[in-house]
């Protein structure tokens, strides 16, 4: 563990604790993609099967149980209790053009072709690209509530602080993980126009609104 | 050469 990827969980951590602080308040999933959070539980469940199997620290073990529970029980709020501010006519992303290329990824690229090694690999392409849905329909509907951006924010710069983490490590423990630093930097990339208007109007106390 | 992935992050 080290101070950036402590940061990046925490990061992570405070992405779904406003998401979650979002619904509850505003009684409503209005603006989120059910097909992104969909994805993200699929993410979980995937990466971490290893749960079952193997024992890596505590505070990773509480985290994967957090990860894993709350993914699940966002997609119940947006599916059953709070389902009828959920809009799907908006949340039209075709998620098999996610979920097929990352498949046949992981079957190319993986470090062991065993079954839990290819779900790893999957887990961590299909989280690359699992924001899009949600991006997609920022850009459809052009504006979003300010604690929206406010997790969107916190889930991008999650990954974001990973980066530095994989340079430490490569110097200090000599480890290099290329899926995931690949991966990694494209999940981050995609969140740029995002972060611009995040911090050029968000931060200023602004409205997010995307120019027409 | 590489060492075998840990997986040990999140």
């Amino acid at each position: 563990m080290n101070f950036f990827r402590l940061l990046g969980d925490l990061s992570h951590l405070a992405s779904i604790l406003i998401l979650l602080h979002k619904i509850k308040t505003t009684r409503s999933c209005r603006g989120l993609s059910f097909k992104t959070q969909a994805l993200y539980v699929a993410v979980f469940i995937t990466r971490y099967l290893d749960l079952t199997y193997r024992w890596v620290s505590l505070y990773n073990f509480v985290m994967k149980l957090f990860f894993i529970g709350s993914s699940c029980a966002t997609l119940y709020l947006m599916r059953y209790k709070y389902c009828p501010t959920h809009d799907p006519s908006i949340d039209t992303f075709k998620i098999e053009y996610l979920v097929g290329p990352c498949a046949i990824l992981a079957l190319i690229f993986n470090y062991k072709f065993s079954v839990s090694e290819v779900l790893w690999s999957f887990s961590i392409f299909l989280e690359s690209v699992a924001i899009l849905p949600q991006l997609f329909m920022l850009q459809r509907t052009g504006e979003a509530e300010t604690i929206t951006t406010h997790y969107l924010a916190a889930l991008g710069i999650y990954r974001a602080f990973y980066i530095p983490n994989w340079i430490y490590r490569y110097f200090t423990e000599g480890v290099v993980d290329p899926i995931a630093i690949v991966a990694g930097i494209a999940q981050t990339g995609l969140y740029l126009d995002f972060f611009y208007v995040y911090f050029t109007k968000v931060m200023q106390g602004e409205k997010f609104e995307l120019p027409a | 050469q590489a060492k075998e992935t840990p997986h040990d992050e999140l």
